[in-house]
């Protein structure tokens, strides 16, 4: 996956995603595609949630899958997640055996996790505290951004709290976040380094051309795009805006 | 460096536009209402949804079998029982996604808690 935070030169912040999923679930010869990305594709749907009459917040969901993955409150903050590969014995299957062992009973899932925030949190600083001290299954990385430039950070989070939280403000290109599925502080595996092509084209795209277009040219390109991603999700916290764009990356394409 | 033709390739250098705002139409908007009860929530999209959520459910099934002969009666009785532990609204959200798909309740949730099987 790759997530992107940009704040663009008027100070307006932009969040974005590709979903990448399906790794190692069945590569399909004939048409050079993972198996499970294929029909997740095919399910991709866009969510508005009410509460008392009104949208509390928007999502884009797989039917029948009831957590979330990306979801966003008007005026206030969007998250989305990212998956983090940890250490064997502090995965999700081992929070799981916890969870059912009783160890671990009030710890919460990740994508309901990510909805009770949606759901419960009224504001950037309440989903960042939620979200990074809140006990739960599995590693992830939260990518949470309000509406201020300065709202706009990485939660590392493992079982029981944040590892780290890497505000944009601490970066070395403070006006954007790109975050794949390693830790701020580490090296990708050069095989798997979607880190550095997607930084560079985001400093090509340049600050006053940050937008929907901009974004989507950036995520769209190989290998932030490869044979896993599902779609971009495109959002504008302020104004509400909220695209899903389903993708694929046909013909010669990193398989992950 | 990857070698070509999978190499990285930021589009911006040839000065291509993919964007489209009309492809966003190509996927559907949904209402799910939280004041409704969680039985009826997903009800619509389960529906209308059923032949795909078949077929990812299959497809995961076709994965996993042939290595694990067990894994079917695994996943219907040992996720179906799991169900029982999940807090609401998530028990009530699933099991009627799982009526309304005519899919065994332990299938809905494994897809469900997917992300936490497979992150190692």
């Amino acid at each position: 996956c790759t997530s992107v935070i940009a704040v663009d030169d008027r100070g307006k912040v932009w969040h974005a995603r590709n979903l990448d999923f399906g790794l190692f679930l069945g590569w399909d010869p004939k048409v050079h595609d993972w198996m499970i990305s294929a029909v997740l594709r095919k399910m991709v749907v866009n969510i508005n949630w009410y509460r008392d009459g009104k949208i509390l917040y928007k999502s884009n969901n797989f039917a029948g899958f009831v957590g979330i993955y990306n979801g966003m409150k008007q005026g206030e903050f969007t998250v989305t997640a990212n998956e983090r590969f940890v250490e064997k014995d502090q995965g999700g299957r081992t929070g799981i055996m916890k969870w059912l062992s009783g160890e671990m009973a009030d710890a919460k899932w990740m994508t309901w996790l990510t909805r009770e925030t949606m759901e419960n949190c009224n504001s950037y600083e309440e989903a960042k505290e939620h979200l990074s001290n809140t006990e739960m299954l599995s590693p992830v990385y939260y990518i949470l951004s309000g509406t201020k430039p300065d709202q706009a950070c990485i939660i590392t989070r493992s079982w029981e709290k944040a590892d780290s939280v890497t505000e944009i403000t601490s970066r070395k290109d403070p006006w954007f976040i790109l975050q794949t599925n390693y830790d701020p502080d580490v090296e990708p595996l050069y095989l798997d380094d979607r880190q550095t092509p997607g930084d560079n084209c985001m400093r090509k795209l340049g600050r006053r051309n940050v937008g929907f277009q901009g974004i989507y040219n950036v995520l769209s390109s190989r290998t932030n795009l490869n044979k896993l991603t599902t779609y971009t999700v495109l959002i504008q916290t302020d104004t509400g805006a909220f695209e899903t764009h389903l993708q694929s990356c046909p013909g010669d394409c990193w398989p992950f | 460096d990857l070698p070509a033709p999978y190499s990285d390739h930021c589009i911006l250098d040839d000065g291509t536009n993919l964007y489209d705002p009309k492809n966003a139409d190509a996927v559907p908007w949904y209402n799910v209402d939280l004041d409704k009860p969680p039985k009826e929530r997903w009800v619509q999209i389960a529906t209308d949804y059923k032949d795909h959520i078949h077929e990812l459910i299959e497809t995961l099934k076709g994965l996993i079998l042939p290595s694990h002969p067990d894994a079917l009666s695994l996943i219907d009785d040992f996720f179906g029982e799991m169900n029982l532990k999940i807090a609401q609204p998530y028990q009530d959200e699933i099991a009627s996604i799982a009526e309304a798909t005519d899919i065994p309740v332990g299938e809905i949730v494994m897809y469900n808690i997917f992300y936490e099987i497979f992150t190692v």
